[in-house]
């Protein structure tokens, strides 16, 4: 056993001996809390549509990425109101690039029916950045079917061209930054809103969808060798014709 | 080839399982992650079949286990030439991948495909 998987080994030390990156993966046995709440189901939904019950990939699975991070606000702040607007800010935490991959996919998952102490609550998110470009998951715009893992008071913004052009070449520490806004709907009581409970509640989750560059990182290396063999063997050429 | 070649000698499958006489082949094996100490982090699945190899590599390496002319040489030097050189090993031939949704140490839920966790078939090498 050599007792790896309960040190708590640095994600991404290079220097690390290629161990299974699996185990790299390994947070330390005193982890803090299991994951609960609809994270978790809409992931192990998503498990349950890409994998069999061995673990096996489907064939027909339509995730079209082979890594899926779903990360959660690290921090969350109320914000006085802006009118008839409840604002809570949401910062999540990016982790640093991983050269093996690739991001394709960038959506928030979001709580856009909310019911609070007797009162409902519409909301929408909108990115901190402004003039980035975002767009609703044709399901929910359409109002056709949501995907099957969506429960009817949650919904999905695709946000990856804002995040690709805004922020994921970006040095050092990265946090996309959203702000979450509830209106109450007319006719709900007026209760004084105990805004300050939405901070306790999962309102949104960031998902990002990675593919797995190997391949096209060794064809580009390949591609580069073959050009500087060709660049020297015409160089050898010229040289054995002079 | 002696077997495609002189119909008496019967032709193994493709894919090897000559488990009869203990030559080299593929052996289910399923663990879980909580056997490997692994379940604290590891949400999905629960059961993992990565299976193993075993069995030895003497006489003729049947044409179904895709050896490569090197483990039949290296057969050959260690039965007729070196005993100290060793035999051609019985290792995994091909892989398959397995899902896993895992907790990273940051809290966040990651759904990965990882490459080359289940041994499909073997061969010796």
């Amino acid at each position: 056993k050599a007792g790896w998987p309960s040190t708590a080994l640095p994600a991404d030390d290079p220097t690390l001996p290629s161990i299974l990156d699996l185990a790299k993966e390994a947070p330390s046995k005193e982890m803090r809390q299991w994951p609960q709440g609809y994270p978790l189901r809409y992931m192990l939904k998503l498990y349950q549509r890409s994998a069999d019950p061995h673990g096996h990939p489907r064939e027909n699975r339509t995730i079209g990425a082979k890594m899926v991070r779903l990360i959660k606000p690290s921090n969350t702040a109320v914000r006085p109101p802006r009118g008839p607007w409840h604002v809570q800010i949401l910062d999540f935490p990016l982790a640093s690039n991983q050269v093996a991959y690739e991001l394709i996919r960038a959506t928030v998952v979001y709580r856009h029916q909310l019911h609070l102490a007797h009162s409902h609550l519409s909301c929408h998110v909108e990115t901190w950045v402004p003039k980035c470009q975002t767009k609703h998951s044709p399901s929910s715009k359409s109002g056709s079917s949501k995907p099957p893992s969506m429960s009817k008071s949650w919904t999905e913004m695709d946000i990856t061209q804002c995040i690709q052009q805004k922020l994921w070449n970006r040095k050092g520490r990265r946090v996309l930054r959203l702000r979450f806004m509830c209106q109450q709907q007319k006719g709900s009581e007026t209760l004084e809103l105990r805004w300050q409970d939405m901070t306790s509640l999962d309102v949104a989750f960031l998902l990002l969808y990675f593919n797995d560059t190997d391949e096209s990182i060794q064809a580009k290396l390949l591609a580069r060798g073959q050009e500087e063999l060709t660049d020297r063997e015409s160089s050898f050429l010229t040289r054995s014709v002079r | 080839q002696a077997c495609s070649t002189a119909s008496d000698v019967s032709c193994p499958s493709r894919e090897h399982d000559g488990s009869a006489n203990n030559q080299c082949s593929l052996h289910p094996y399923k663990v879980s992650f909580h056997q490997l100490g692994w379940d604290h982090w590891i949400i999905a699945p629960r059961l993992y079949t990565p299976n193993y190899c075993k069995g030895i590599c003497t006489g003729v390496l049947p044409y179904g286990l895709n050896s490569p002319n090197h483990a039949i040489v290296q057969r050959l030097v260690n039965e007729l030439v070196n005993h100290s050189v060793p035999q051609p090993s019985c290792v995994p031939y091909h892989f398959l991948p397995l899902s896993i949704l895992l907790i990273e140490a940051n809290g966040s839920i990651l759904y990965k495909e990882y490459e080359g966790m289940i041994a499909q078939s073997c061969t010796c090498r």
